[in-house]
């Protein structure tokens, strides 16, 4: 151990294991979490060379051969409950992302939310046995967050009673959906549904697009990998074409929505429910922006109890980086950010079950406020620990832009959170609307709730002194 | 401008208190902006794009203020006596320094008078001194072992400069000691000079 750290740690005036416990839950979630942690850590399957030292086909091939066998692993050690499958995952990924994370992230969570019960005893089987691998198409080449430009079209045939597909122009071509290019063999496609000479808007279809036996891409489907990116080297983001792919009327995610056999539509009680799996993908990023800072504040605040550089008293030996004011200025409120977001990530977390749990009941009521908070905090905290890891990268000095220091790696991993699930500045716009109608709304007198509630307070203040 | 000034810099209810009455500021603003825009006889649309930069500055405050809420209201929970004095000290730094890079909002909306701006600078370099002894420590809760973080920087023993170096030897740059471009290029080159 290195005596300035050990030295550090003795200095400490609070227990780190009882904090460790807060952030965790309990100390039981910490215990559990350890121990699965040193399953991953034992194991010589997920022993392989460093990532850094491999080219970017040797990545996603090494990411596949990660995925099949945590899929495999977890079932051999009994690992079933959410939250230890996500920790599980996490401790064998690293910085990483895994090749079939949109079937997890995404996928499955659409299909357990919008599928009715018919398509729930067909699919959920399917996908949750890897026959099918699935993932979300939604953006398109031309067009991202504005979900209402989508081109898609899914329109249909009473006749065969059958949904016909299409990508009408280049900029239709669904582009970046993780898992696309060449692992799924499934995907949830967004598309503007058509019937009856109508246009319903944006709907969700599972659209087989490989071979089940064969993994062929299927008549009609143009698919594959989009090319290198900022990161994501072992995810393999991909575009899909559609040409006249016919699926059958019940391949539509029906749980709110309808269409009959005869083309008559039945609408959802709620526009925003078929946007329900991107409003839990920004309530989870809002924890993952704590993750990311954490780490890099990790990295970067060791390394300053280690590194000693230049002389603060002439003649005295160099001090640690850590005792110079600027590099506590740089750093330290990175570390409180860190923790507020893992405070608001379990409070995201417990508010998005709470008002999905309330929907199953059919109370859709705080759905409009959960959509904006999502999407604002989504769009704060990417902002603020996206700009943070670069910080810790360059309190680093010249060690933090080698690849060893792993801060490139988290930082661009992290990066696509800030335009993936939607382009914050759209986000942040989305939740003005929000804001704008709730003060609009108190300010005819009506009462608003939750974290609006302080706009009726600012209506009681404007009448009680006009100006 | 007729609002007291209501903050304490040192309590952390009233610093949630200066976060809410700035995002109230901030939306009350955006709204009558995009009022203005529509007396003009702008469309809705062209209204709203008008107004958008004070728009997403409303959200950012709105944001803001639901963070340092929740930070406060967590530290509610934490009974061990150590741990809660660590964790409001964090705090404190939290809210304070987001007033410090939007000291503007909270002068506009009358929240802080001029010497508070400095009694926060000076504040902010109390806490910072404060966070010194805890700052590893503090680093160590995230619980990141060395097997997920991969980080030479980062490690938990502190023995950074031994792993760095051992880590560089496996670059596949030294798989030789000469590489082959030396053969294929620099060597001819050199020939032919």
């Amino acid at each position: 151990m290195n005596p300035d750290i050990r030295k550090e740690r003795e200095n400490a005036t609070f227990n780190t294991d009882a904090l460790t416990h807060i952030l965790d839950g309990n100390p039981e979630k910490t215990r559990r979490r350890r121990e699965i942690e040193t399953l991953v850590i034992k194991d010589p399957d997920f022993q392989h060379e460093d990532l850094n030292f491999m080219s970017r086909s040797e990545r996603y091939d090494a990411a596949v051969k990660k995925s099949a066998q945590m899929i495999l692993k977890m079932r051999e050690y009994g690992i079933a409950d959410p939250e230890e499958i996500y920790s599980y995952k996490k401790f064998v990924n690293g910085q990483h992302h895994e090749a079939l994370g949109l079937h997890y992230t995404m996928f499955l969570p659409t299909l357990y939310a919008q599928c009715d019960a018919e398509q729930r005893r067909k699919w959920l089987p399917l996908a949750e046995s890897f026959k099918v691998l699935g993932t979300y198409a939604q953006t398109e080449m031309g067009h991202g967050t504005h979900i209402r430009g989508l081109e898609t079209t899914a329109t249909y045939d009473p006749s065969t009673q059958e949904f016909v597909l299409n990508s009408p122009t280049v900029t239709s071509i669904k582009w970046w959906p993780g898992g696309l290019g060449k692992t799924s063999n499934h995907a949830v496609v967004l598309a503007q549904l058509h019937t009856q000479g109508n246009c319903h808007g944006l709907h969700a279809f599972l659209v087989p697009i490989r071979d089940m036996s064969n993994h062929q891409p299927l008549p009609g489907v143009v698919v594959g990998d989009i090319g290198p990116k900022f990161g994501f080297d072992e995810v393999d983001n991909g575009f899909l074409k559609l040409e006249n792919v016919r699926i059958p009327r019940d391949y539509m995610l029906m749980k709110y929505a309808k269409v009959e056999p005869d083309g008559t539509y039945r609408k959802p009680p709620s526009d925003k429910l078929t946007y329900g799996t991107m409003v839990f993908i920004r309530s989870m990023i809002v924890g993952e922006s704590a993750r990311a800072l954490s780490k890099a504040c990790t990295i970067a605040i060791r390394y300053s109890a280690v590194r000693h550089q230049s002389e603060l008293r002439a003649g005295e030996p160099e001090p640690q980086i850590l005792d110079y004011q600027t590099q506590q200025h740089k750093l330290f409120p990175l570390l409180a950010t860190a923790y507020a977001f893992h405070f608001l990530g379990q409070f995201m977390s417990q508010t998005y079950h709470r008002i999905t749990g309330d929907i199953n009941q059919g109370d859709f009521s705080e759905l409009p406020e959960l959509h904006a908070l999502s999407a604002g905090l989504k769009a704060f905290t990417t902002w603020a620990a996206n700009g943070g890891i670069e910080v810790c990268r360059m309190a680093c000095g010249g060690h933090g832009y080698s690849r060893c220091s792993s801060l490139p790696d988290i930082y661009v991993t992290f990066t696509p959170t800030c335009t993936y699930e939607g382009e914050n500045t759209v986000m942040m716009l989305q939740t003005a609307r929000y804001l704008v109608k709730s003060y609009t709304q108190a300010s005819k007198g009506q009462k608003v709730s939750g974290m609006v509630s302080y706009l009726n307070e600012l209506q009681q203040r404007i009448q009680a002194q006009p100006v | 401008s007729s609002r007291p000034t209501v903050v304490d810099i040192n309590d952390l209810t009233s610093l949630v208190e200066a976060y809410k009455l700035r995002a109230a500021r901030l939306v009350e603003l955006a709204a009558k902006n995009l009022q203005a825009e529509l007396q003009r006889r702008l469309s809705k649309e062209d209204a709203w794009n008008q107004t958008s930069i004070d728009l997403v500055r409303a959200s950012h405050a709105h944001c803001h203020y639901v963070v340092v809420k929740m930070f406060v209201a967590k530290l509610g929970e934490v009974a061990d006596v150590g741990v809660h004095s660590v964790l409001s000290t964090l705090a404190l730094l939290y809210a304070l320094d987001g007033i410090a890079q939007h000291t503007g909002d909270f002068l506009l909306a009358g929240l802080l008078s001029m010497p508070q701006v400095s009694q926060i600078s000076q504040r902010t370099k109390e806490l910072l001194a404060q966070l010194r002894t805890n700052a590893v420590a503090l680093v160590d809760a995230f619980d990141y072992r060395d097997e997920m973080l991969n980080s030479s920087l980062g490690r938990y023993d502190g023995n950074v400069y031994e792993h760095m170096f051992e880590w560089a030897k496996k670059s596949p740059l030294n798989r030789t000691e000469v590489h082959e471009s030396y053969y294929k290029y620099l060597k001819p080159l050199q020939s032919k000079l």
